[in-house]
């Protein structure tokens, strides 16, 4: 455990919570992309599942729990408790074009040809373009509110943190794992742009809207 | 087999 990791579990932590009391609060899903909360499930239900198995830490335990439990109760609240309010047509993003590829490469590219490292590997896979949806749907409604902009900052800011976080494991215990280094540098990329209309935009207290 | 050292992460 080093600083980047768990600032960059925190800032995890807190873009679950900040959506979740989003849809709380605001009783609406509109403008979250259901398919991106679907995926984000999907990847820690998959890369979770050695909970069952294998005892790491308290802290790991519990967080996976959290991450899980949080993961299906905003599925849960998109898609059943305020359905009315979800914005189905502008969350058209094809998930299988996602889904399928990842899937094919998880089988090719890993670190053992086992159930649940395969598993594990395509959660990571997955993980790395599972917020495409949610990105795609903004650039098609050409904005975002603001608190749904400071989810997407703490999500992109924790996957920055981690690759700080490897970068030291690297160094201080001579250890890196080139899948889930490419697959995060892979999702890093991706928050980019929404990174630079945040700190140019949100920051200033603008709202969040592309040009036309 | 050859397991990621990753899974202490989440």
């Amino acid at each position: 455990m080093n600083i980047f990791r768990l600032t960059g579990d925190l800032s995890h932590l807190a873009a679950i919570i900040i959506l979740l009391l989003k849809i709380w609060k605001s009783r609406s899903c509109a403008g979250i992309s259901g398919k991106s909360q679907i995926l984000f499930a999907i990847v820690f239900t998959t890369r979770y599942l050695d909970l069952l198995s294998t005892f790491i830490s308290l802290y790991n335990s519990c967080m996976k729990v959290i991450y899980i439990g949080c993961a299906y109760a905003t599925v849960y609240m998109i898609y059943m408790k305020f359905r009315a309010t979800y914005d189905g047509n502008h969350d058209s993003f094809r998930v299988e074009f996602l889904v399928v590829p990842v899937g094919g490469l998880a089988v090719l590219i890993n670190h053992d040809f086992s159930f649940m490292e395969i598993l594990w590997t395509f959660s990571i896979y997955l993980e790395s373009v599972a917020i495409l949806p949610q990105l795609f749907m903004i650039s098609k409604t050409g904005e975002a509110e603001t608190i749904t902009t400071h989810y997407l900052f703490c999500l992109g800011l924790y996957r920055a943190l981690y690759i700080f976080n490897w970068v030291w494991r690297f160094y201080f215990e001579g250890f890196f794992d080139l899948i889930a280094i490419v697959a995060g540098v892979v999702q890093t990329i991706l928050y980019c742009d929404f990174f630079y209309l945040y700190v140019t935009k949100v920051l200033k207290g603008k709202k969040l809207s592309l040009p036309a | 087999g050859i397991d990621s050292q990753l899974k202490d992460e989440l």
